[in-house]
């Protein structure tokens, strides 16, 4: 009953790994046992959590193209229930590489399979695209978090993603769901905010009656306030929970905690 | 001696698309011909410039993997002076297509031959990767513009970014040059930003005597400031100029204008 989450949004400079970095730190604080795992070749969130990926043994890339590497060899154990997969610069390469072999996109899936029952989590944080690497991520999940910025043209790519969710659902992992979507960055201020959540909301709301993998997505709450410390801690190589535990970004990222633990299936 | 700009930045959702269009419009403005390029799967910004991308005849997809498709069929006249070269969902089919071809690189600059001189800027919007479709404006252009913001992650790219530019520059475009850095989303308020911004100087004053690529880049001035007004544009399928010919986005991004117009090489 681990919980394999893939945080994914092929848009860009979303907030992806901020929050697949704090919602994470937050599990753990709640005493969850937690497993990251970077995908994106810019190694984001290897840094973000102190480990400097041009300094890694063995990498996520290693993982996914060498047969010979294991995962017990990959992981780094970061203390307070948190381990890493970390990604190294090279993993832009593994998007090639894994294109040669067949049933490429299954290969993260087989090579975790030992570690997964040691967490309550597993969470993959993907880069910005519809990749391999992100493929990679969906076949192995059984849930997708959508980090968005409610603006405009996150909307526009909120259908392309749905249907990659979609395809890999009907061919590859029928356990898939979308279990909603982390609004970040969010100032509530605005119109085109407001507008925007309308929008998301009309669209879980017409598809709740048909049996689609977003059918049972929400809009978890509270949505992920601008908070400057969020950007600051990355350069500290520190979660929020480590950089300040007090401050809006933390008290936000637990709340997503609490919902997140509530939506778990079953629950 | 007309100057063609790739607008590249393998973050995501650092502004790209954003300075793209609104630069571009602030240029036409005073009197400018400006040819826009959409090299990104997402078409984001052909959905900026209000194209639709699932409307359109031919794509620049056709144009890279199609010997057959000219140019000119693919050029769609905007008025007010600015043309575009739309993207369709397509596009990524792309990256992978280009890389069966020999000089696959090269395709982009060779189709566009014939329509430069008809421009006083090309500006070409690239994806949020180091990938084929970014490999074909680095080496079609003779001037990179980098949108970032002044976060930690952002400075962390960079070092990649400009090993990529070093790396066509020495092996395919000896042209190639880093104009400079444009600041987006900047909240001049913030320690990081000041941070971020000191340490960007300091990159490129340290650079000025050696002969590298980015060795004349300025930090453009003014940045350009968070702005709702910027994000809601997009979704009326108009640049700032038409959205809100007044607002402080619209007037950033004319500064702008004026900066890039004063660093054309020789000027
Ligand atoms: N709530 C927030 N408040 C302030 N800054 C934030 C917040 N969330 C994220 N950021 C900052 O915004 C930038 C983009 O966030 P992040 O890197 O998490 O996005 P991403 O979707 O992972 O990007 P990519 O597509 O490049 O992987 C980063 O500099 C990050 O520090
Ligand atoms: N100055 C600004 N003020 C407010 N919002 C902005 C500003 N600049 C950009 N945005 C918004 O931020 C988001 C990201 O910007 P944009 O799409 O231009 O980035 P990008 O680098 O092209 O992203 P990608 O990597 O996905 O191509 C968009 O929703 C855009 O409307
Ligand atoms: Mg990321
Ligand atoms: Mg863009």
């Amino acid at each position: 009953s681990t919980r394999i989450i893939a945080f994914m949004n092929q848009k860009g400079g979303v907030g992806k790994t901020t929050t697949t970095v704090n919602l994470g730190a937050a599990l753990a604080e709640q005493g969850s046992r937690v497993l990251f795992i970077d995908l994106d070749p810019q190694a984001h969130l290897t840094l973000h959590l102190g480990v400097d990926p041009t300094d890694v043994d063995a990498s996520v890339y290693d993982l996914l193209v060498d047969g010979e590497t294991s995962v017990e060899s990959v992981a780094i154990d970061l203390g307070d229930g948190m381990a890493l997969l970390p990604a190294e610069v090279d993993l832009a390469a593994a998007e090639q590489d894994l294109g040669a072999m067949v049933d490429r996109h299954r290969v993260l899936g087989g090579k975790i399979k030992p570690l997964i029952s040691q967490y309550d989590f597993v969470l993959m944080d993907c880069p910005p695209s519809l990749g391999m690497l992100t493929l990679n991520a969906l076949a192995t999940a059984n849930e997708v978090i959508v980090p968005m910025q409610a603006h405009f043209l996150a909307l526009q790519g909120l259908s392309k993603l749905l249907e990659t969710i979609q395809l890999v659902r009907q061919n590859v992992n029928t356990q898939l769901r979308v279990s909603g979507v982390v609004l970040c960055v969010h100032d509530g201020q605005t119109n085109l905010a407001s507008e925007v959540v309308n929008d998301l909301e009309q669209f879980f709301n017409a598809s709740r009656k048909l049996a689609m993998p977003w059918s049972q997505a929400v809009i978890f709450q509270p949505p992920i306030r601008r908070n400057i410390k969020l950007a600051e801690c990355p350069s500290f190589g520190q979660t929020i929970m480590q950089y300040d535990a007090a401050c809006a970004g933390a008290n936000d990222y637990r709340a997503l905690g609490q919902a997140v633990l509530a939506a778990a299936p079953g629950a």
